[in-house]
């Protein structure tokens, strides 16, 4: 099963 | 100040966003209209920029950062006609949007005012990504593939190698697989039969959820082709560049989805 990664794990805040 | 020939086209692109989006910040300056903002459960980013040339005219001597209700600006945008000239204008203090509207014959003019909102926004950065994918397809074509592996599956995983690019889902009824070759099939002229144009470094596979890609075909309408960007263990950007009414580029409107990942 996979699960739903969310974009803060890839984009830092500015 | 910014006068926009089509108010269809800010339709169009607040319409492809704001099921997304609650409220977002338009940051403008002298070269034109950006915004970002991340969905409420932040899988899904959304980016566009207008650029000046968007416009058939265009100032902004001091940056600006407007705070915006999507569907307040949605239900404004409504009112006007398609065809209809929109000027947008601020005043100062800076805390309405004004929209003056006119038909294209001269015969009609009307106003509306969005109040603006006190936004803090968290900005994300968004790396440069070298992407080991890049595949451009009609809007129509992957319109009708999320569409159709929906009726099957929750989500899709796009394979992309040098010859093709598939998708595909599983569901409790079955499964769904779409394949498209790469390069135009038949004639070069007829762009009904371009298949998939694909740039590639490395192959990739990738799955991500079709209830975000589904609203991402609401973009559609602005451009008829889609750009999927695609790299390992980096979000998918799907873009539709925006052309002017001269058919010129004029800026894009880039959404971003986290894949999923295995647990």
């Amino acid at each position: 099963p996979k699960h739903q990664s969310t974009l803060t794990s890839f984009f830092k805040k500015a | 100040n910014a006068l926009i020939k089509q108010a269809g086209l800010l339709k169009k692109i607040i319409d492809a966003i704001k099921d997304l989006i609650d409220e977002a910040t338009l940051d403008c300056d002298n070269d034109g209209i950006y915004l970002q903002a991340m969905d409420s459960s932040h899988v899904s980013l959304v980016t566009f920029y207008l650029k000046k040339n968007l416009f058939e005219k265009y100032s902004c001597n001091r940056n600006l950062s407007l705070g915006i209700n999507m569907t307040s600006i949605a239900k404004i945008l409504k009112c006007g006609m398609s065809d209809d000239t929109l000027l947008l204008e601020t005043n100062n203090p800076i805390d309405i949007l004004s929209f003056k509207f006119e038909s294209r014959r001269g015969h009609k003019l009307s106003q509306f005012q969005l109040r603006l909102m006190n936004l803090e926004m968290e900005r994300l950065s968004i790396p440069d990504t070298e992407y080991s994918c890049i595949i451009e397809m009609m809007c129509s074509e992957f319109s009708k593939v999320c569409h159709d592996l929906a009726t099957i599956g929750d989500s899709m995983t796009i394979t992309c190698t040098k010859k093709n690019v598939t998708f595909d889902t599983t569901g409790d009824l079955g499964t769904g697989i779409v394949s498209l070759k790469q390069g135009v099939v038949g004639s070069e002229n007829d762009e009904n039969v371009y298949a998939a144009s694909i740039k590639i470094v490395k192959p990739v596979s990738l799955s991500f959820s079709l209830r975000y890609l589904i609203y991402f075909t609401k973009a559609s309408s602005l451009s008829n082709k889609v750009i999927l960007h695609m790299g390992e263990e980096v979000p998918l950007m799907v873009e539709y560049k925006i052309f002017n009414t001269y058919e010129e580029e004029a800026g894009y409107l880039r959404y971003f989805l986290a894949p999923k990942v295995n647990e």
